[in-house]
């Protein structure tokens, strides 16, 4: 028996909705410590890692683990369903689920939806990801981030970040011309402005913006998101759900030739 | 011209 209760559903329709232009089906696994995912984009550059901690559930139960392969195409379509004041549940009795249940429930409980999504059987494609200590870790406003990742892509597909002690530079360089923006540290207490700089070592990658454009569609998730990187590492861009988990995006660098 | 680097560069098949 797997039953799974999020009070907020809206977040549930917010994870799909950041990576529904990234990855097409993925496995969620279920288990007694809560929901977890891990899917790469058909590239198998980037790669999307979902972990939803059982305790941010408002009822949560998986007498057993279980491993639900969906499609993210059909799980939009029923998600369209529920409001963005519902709870939704999850809910399968079988061991061997061919269907998963889904339920909708204002918060009157005056209208109560249900919808049973088609499983698929997905070969698991994970990849182990080693627990890194990232070098140089930024944290900054998500919808800064978003904004820079937008206004550089209009010059180049490509984007250099350069780490230093006070501060990180984006610089893109493109047929039309070149341009960088540099990000300083500030302990604004105001969110949009506030940028924590953690540099222990510089770091000089290069990555491509549409990757990046892809994964701020989380943005809605978090208002803070977080750049961690390593010299000769994939990037990893962390959204923090509120007491609930984390989504964290894994993009491979480019080297120049 | 940058070339473009695999997941599997970085982290190996489980």
């Amino acid at each position: 028996m797997f039953e799974a209760k999020l009070q907020q559903g809206v977040i549930f329709k917010k994870i799909v909705d950041a990576i529904k232009d990234l990855v097409k089906s993925v496995n969620i696994d279920a288990s007694t410590s809560g929901l977890s995912m891990q899917a790469m984009d058909s590239a198998h550059v980037a790669l999307v890692s979902l972990k939803l901690n059982e305790n941010g559930f408002k009822d949560y139960r998986c007498d057993r683990p279980i491993t639900l392969g969906l499609s993210i195409e059909n799980l939009s379509k029923i998600l369209k369903c529920a409001g963005n004041d519902d709870t939704i549940t999850l809910q399968t009795d079988e061991e061997e689920p061919s269907s998963l249940k889904f339920f909708f429930e204002n918060q009157q409980a005056s209208k109560i939806s249900e919808f049973s999504l088609n499983l698929m059987s997905l070969d698991s494609e994970s990849l182990g990801i080693p627990d890194t200590d990232y070098s140089s870790v930024i944290q900054m406003s998500s919808a800064e981030f978003s904004r820079i990742c937008k206004e550089l892509s209009s010059i180049s597909e490509t984007v250099e970040i350069e780490t230093s002690k006070e501060s990180v530079k984006f610089s893109v360089q493109g047929d039309i011309g070149a341009g960088s923006i540099t990000v300083k540290n500030n302990q604004s207490d105001k969110d949009v402005d506030r940028v924590d700089l953690q540099i222990d070592q510089p770091v000089k990658l290069t990555f491509a913006l549409r990757y990046l454009n892809m994964f701020n569609k989380a943005v809605s998730l978090s208002s803070t998101v977080s750049l961690n990187m390593s010299e000769e590492n994939p990037l990893m861009v962390e959204y923090k759900i509120d007491d609930l988990g984390s989504l964290r995006f894994y993009l491979a660098p480019k080297i120049s030739d | 011209l940058a070339t473009q680097l695999l997941l599997s560069n970085f982290f190996n098949e489980m």
